[in-house]
């Protein structure tokens, strides 16, 4: 017996999950509700992990990632690093739809996005600006995921340099990467 | 991140994901929710799903594309998810992160490690309001 339409989303992002359903109980596609329904917390900032304002970079700005894949036609369309526009998923969506391509990033998928007709404008906010004050001032950049360089990235801000791993600080590190412990990963920080 | 698998009346499947990443990232580094296979994956002979959490060790694994795969070959959902999941922590013990996984059929499941709980939301037929669902690591 089949239990279509149906919509499942990750984490407690229920708005999300409704606008996605309101598109499949009206008789609309899985792609739209797969967009609109993104839009809800690009638009909601969802618990800070979605859309503008939230995990900034170690600049302090906020970029965009998003993903749409038709299983009809397998056509993919991406963004990585999208910088300076707030609708990610639609972005992703005019890529599927409108190149031939899979996968835009950064500045150039700006430019991309911008011809397709979306604004420009900032990703940083007061909130993501004092988060990203308080990290680099008041923790002095811990936790990063920087490793074998200097200064210590375990204790101090950037720049770094790369590390000799061969020569003289080859016991600097002693872990190896699978060994390291890794950025703590909850409902509030993660990909 | 949100990831997102529908299957809308027609029986077409579709997933995505939408995320600003990691706090304080290296400028430029980008996680698993863009990389098709990795944080989304969507099959219509199949069904589709979608991963989060730990995106620097996710992409590696290709858990979406692993769990559809996995239900190609008969799993259930909560199985496929299970051993996508299991994929990554032989490798990394340490690892944090979830897949959900949906059959075209409007089967659904989930598998998680690292984290307490993982919540994630099911709407359909069945049902008259969304209901979130939150499962054990």
């Amino acid at each position: 017996d089949s239990n279509i339409p149906i919509v499942i989303t990750t984490w407690n992002f229920e708005n999300s999950t409704i606008k996605a359903w309101d598109i499949l109980s009206e008789g609309g596609s899985s792609l739209d509700a797969i967009e609109k329904g993104a839009t809800v917390c690009e638009v909601q900032q969802c618990d800070g992990t979605v859309g503008f304002g939230g995990s900034p970079d170690e600049d302090g700005e906020t970029t965009l990632d998003a993903l749409i894949m038709d299983g009809r036609t397998m056509n993919v369309g991406a963004v990585g690093a999208l910088r300076r526009v707030k609708s990610a998923i639609s972005v992703a969506r005019h890529v599927l739809e409108h190149t031939k391509h899979s996968f835009l990033v950064g500045d150039q998928a700006t430019q991309f996005a911008l011809q397709m007709g979306f604004k420009e404008e900032t990703l940083v906010t007061p909130d993501s600006k004092k988060l990203w004050m308080k990290w680099h001032n008041e923790d002095h950049c811990q936790p990063n995921f920087w490793m074998n360089v200097q200064p210590n990235p375990n204790e101090y801000c950037g720049p770094y340099r790369k590390l000799d791993t061969h020569g003289k600080h080859k016991n600097f590190y002693k872990k190896s990467e699978r060994e390291q412990k890794r950025i703590v990963v909850d409902e509030f920080n993660h990909d | 991140t949100i990831g997102l698998v529908a299957v809308d009346k027609n029986g077409d499947v579709a997933a995505g994901t939408s995320t600003n990443g990691a706090k304080f990232k290296i400028p430029g580094r980008i996680g698993d929710s863009p990389i098709p296979g990795s944080g989304a994956y969507a099959d219509n002979t199949v069904g589709g799903a979608a991963a989060t959490g730990d995106g620097d060790v996710m992409l590696r694994f290709l858990p979406s594309f692993l769990a559809v795969e996995e239900m190609r070959r008969g799993a259930s959902p909560n199985k496929a998810a299970r051993t996508a999941i299991q994929r990554i922590v032989s490798h990394y013990p340490s690892f944090s992160g979830a897949v959900i996984a949906l059959t075209k059929d409007g089967e659904y499941g989930a598998a998680c490690h690292g984290i307490q709980t993982f919540p994630y939301v099911v709407q359909d037929n069945t049902r008259e309001t969304s209901e979130v669902i939150s499962i054990n690591c």
